[in-house]
């Protein structure tokens, strides 16, 4: 099945 | 000090409704350009970004950086206090314990005032990278709004695929599975059931249907949404506002299979 990835994956802390 | 004037408390009214149910504490940091807000939901799936505009506001002052820490539902519980069409005026001062905010009736004498006491949150900032997305999909945004509603009641994920053909909204569940396909459509004598696809290669993309309707929230700010999207990213869902504002929503695609 699929799985929910993370917002933080792609964007990164400032 | 921070003084903001909004003609229609309906704005506010609008913006806070569609993202408190995703957001509950946030930073809504000022200064000269406006008014912004990024927030990401308790799982980390999902980004808020809004950004109201210094022009959206007539006047707007905000002298130095002002970071008002508010919690949604308790700004929620006091702009019911608003009317739709009442004057509102946020001030604050520079170094704030409390944001005041006033509404005005715009044709009686009534004036209201309240504040909110601030919160100090300590919110992690992300970086969006600029992103030209491979497809960008503009629809009617209760058109959006009906199709992840029709297909939340079959599945909870739904997959978004964008062709030279069109975009595909497909789902599959355990009763069945359900599409809904939508091409470029031009219509001259009601531009706001437009649909508009800017491709510049295909993409197909899974999201939670849960998020999605949750973004469709602020449908109600925006007669149409854009739709933007690439391959391994996450997805952007953008209601453009007066004055060059906006609410934008991210979320992250579900991969694998």
């Amino acid at each position: 099945a699929r799985h929910q990835t993370n917002i933080t994956s792609y964007f990164c802390p400032r | 000090m921070l003084e903001a004037r909004l003609e229609q408390a309906e704005l506010l009214k609008k913006v806070v409704d569609a993202i408190k149910d995703l957001v509950q504490d946030c930073n809504f940091d000022c200064n000269d350009s406006g008014v912004a807000l990024q927030a990401m939901d308790n799982s980390h799936v999902a980004l808020v970004s809004m950004m109201l505009k210094s022009e959206a506001f007539s006047p707007f002052r905000c002298d130095r950086n002002i970071a008002l820490g508010i919690n949604l539902s308790s700004l929620t519980k006091v702009l019911r206090c608003a009317q739709n069409n009442d004057i509102l005026t946020v001030k604050a001062e520079d170094a704030p314990d409390v944001v005041n905010l006033m509404f005005e009736s715009s044709d009686s004498d009534r004036l209201s005032e309240y504040d909110i006491k601030l919160m100090d949150i300590d919110q992690e900032h992300l970086g969006i990278p600029e992103t030209e997305y491979a497809a960008t999909v503009t629809m009617p945004s209760p058109e959006f709004q009906r199709i992840c509603r029709d297909l939340s009641a079959l599945s909870e994920s739904v997959s978004i695929e964008c062709t030279k053909e069109g975009v595909k909204f497909a789902c599959n569940g355990d009763i069945g599975s359900g599409a809904v396909t939508l091409r470029s459509h031009s219509d001259v004598e009601n531009p706001d059931q437009n649909i508009k696809i800017d491709l510049t290669e295909p993409v197909a993309l899974t999201f939670s249907l849960k998020y999605l309707s949750n973004f469709c929230k602020a449908s109600g700010l925006a007669k149409s949404v854009n739709i933007c999207l690439s391959n391994e990213v996450p997805l952007l869902v953008e209601y453009g506002l007066a004055a060059n504002s906006y609410l934008r929503f991210y979320l992250a695609p579900k991969i694998g299979d």
